[in-house]
């Protein structure tokens, strides 16, 4: 444990308000080591909760919890002489305010967290990464000792929402088989967690009639031709699978993580990657089916314009996109 | 690796400087990469399809208090279908009527009860509702702790 205390962190001028730790926890046998930072709470820690931060993804990392949503500091790009760099002031409304928060990289291969095996151990599944946080809480739980009454939470968001009760069903059961140290597990909480295939796949159409992002008109059209609500499973051609991809295209330009923010890079912006977003599964298909109908427009146009002896135009600069005509 | 609309250039520059690796006690890049956002090296599998019989066993059963919360601008994941599985899938009473939920005289956002699950959203966030909406969801982190209404 004095091994992983944290002295200073760069970019921050000043005394750390309360005690931090930050290191790694092996799990399994064949390698796999869980990155974690531990912020102590400012209040008395003591007496406050335990609480562990998983952000979602899957295989994203729980640093985007510290650095962007409620860690101990706020984070600013600033320029120095040698180029950018990033200061630190401290965050007012961190949930360290309250809680003693555990921030963990999980699974292995995400974030901080890594296999001495390499690849073959960053195939993994719900019930793995479970197992494998479940195991990584008790041996911190045993690592800090003084915790192992405190009062304890999981918590997270988006694909989080699969990690938590997994992981709370795991910690619960394992209670129960008698594993050490008992954990004294008292609750959990999810932001905009993804729960249930087929509810969250047919979540979209309403919010956006709800949000005026498309009319009442065409979202009663989509409700009829789409067996009354029945989005999420919509077969590959169909009208209804049609007017999904209208609809997709009426959203597309905004911000999908808050259609109130603008979109940093924009909709335009084309970095050659194929999306790497897979926040719900019924979105994504959803996502996939409008690429894939304007990719074969653009085939189309191009098998077009060519028949003709024209030149091919740079795709993003001279076809208008979906982001362009929305905006 | 970065999801849309996301900037990640505070977190990307920080945790791949060498004497920040070294500060916080992670292994440095030349052992184990540079730090994404989210990874490219995981192959993930999802085998759960629905977590709804596990919220119901958690709460209902191990008697586990819960928060489900929404940014409600959130496209990703929308509050529509948390609201739909948390009223009409847990099967358990609602004990506590949607209502708004009150910081400093304003309101915060709408709540509703079902036992020791509760729901809320937050008005006006998106997917990460703590960036939004930092004074409201520490607020609402506080309550929810002290097991406060």
């Amino acid at each position: 444990k004095q091994n992983d205390l944290i002295d200073a962190v760069p970019g921050f001028d000043g005394e750390l308000p309360s005690k931090h730790y930050g290191g790694y926890i092996p799990v399994g046998t064949s390698g796999k080591r869980l990155y974690y930072y531990f912020v102590e709470a400012e209040t008395d820690p003591s007496e406050a909760p335990v609480v562990l931060w998983l952000n979602g993804g899957p295989g994203c990392s729980s640093f985007d919890g510290f650095v962007y949503e409620h860690g101990p500091f706020n984070f600013r790009l600033a320029d120095t002489k040698a180029g950018q760099g990033v200061k630190l002031t401290l965050n007012s409304y961190a949930w360290n305010k309250v809680a003693n928060m555990l921030f963990l990289d999980s699974p292995a291969g995400v974030g901080l967290s890594y296999s001495e095996a390499g690849p073959r151990d960053y195939r993994t599944d719900d019930l793995v990464t479970a197992a494998d946080a479940e195991e990584f809480l008790r041996k911190w739980f045993t690592r800090y000792t003084q915790f192992q009454s405190s009062r304890f939470f999981i918590s997270g968001e988006s694909y989080a929402g699969m990690y938590v009760p997994n992981l709370a069903r795991a910690v619960v059961e394992g209670n129960e088989d008698g594993a050490e140290p008992y954990i004294n597990i008292e609750g959990y909480l999810i932001g905009n967690a993804v729960t249930d295939t087929e509810v969250d796949g047919n979540a979209l159409p309403l919010f956006a009639a709800g949000k005026s992002l498309i009319s009442q008109a065409q979202y009663d059209t989509l409700w009829k031709r789409c067996d009354g609500g029945n989005f999420w499973n919509a077969s590959a051609g169909c009208e209804c699978d049609e007017l999904l991809d209208d609809l997709v295209d009426a959203v597309s330009a905004l911000n999908v993580y808050d259609v109130l923010e603008p979109c940093y890079l924009g909709p335009n912006y084309d970095d050659g990657e194929e999306d790497q977003d897979d926040e719900g599964e019924g979105w994504a298909k959803v996502q996939g089916a409008a690429k894939k109908k304007k990719q074969a427009r653009l085939n189309s146009l191009q098998k077009a314009l060519k028949s003709h002896g024209r030149k091919w135009p740079v795709v993003g600069s001279a076809l208008p996109r979906v982001g362009e005509r929305v905006h | 690796l970065t999801p849309p609309c996301t900037d990640a250039r505070a977190a990307s520059l920080w945790l791949n400087d060498d004497a920040v690796r070294s500060a916080i006690h992670a292994a440095p890049k030349q052992v184990i990469g540079e730090w994404t956002l989210c990874s490219n090296h995981l192959f993930y599998t999802r085998v759960v399809p629905s977590l709804i019989p596990t919220h119901k066993s958690l709460t209902q059963k191990h008697g586990l208090r819960a928060l489900i919360y929404s940014g409600d601008h959130d496209m990703a994941v929308p509050h529509t279908g948390s609201e739909v599985w948390t009223s009409t899938k847990l099967d358990a009473p609602e004990t506590a009527p949607w209502r708004p939920w009150m910081v400093a005289s304003q309101v915060a956002g709408y709540v509703v009860d079902y036992g020791s699950l509760s729901y809320a959203t937050v008005k006006g966030a998106g997917h990460m509702v703590p960036t939004n909406k930092p004074k409201e969801s520490l607020t609402m982190f506080k309550r929810f702790l002290d097991g406060e209404p």
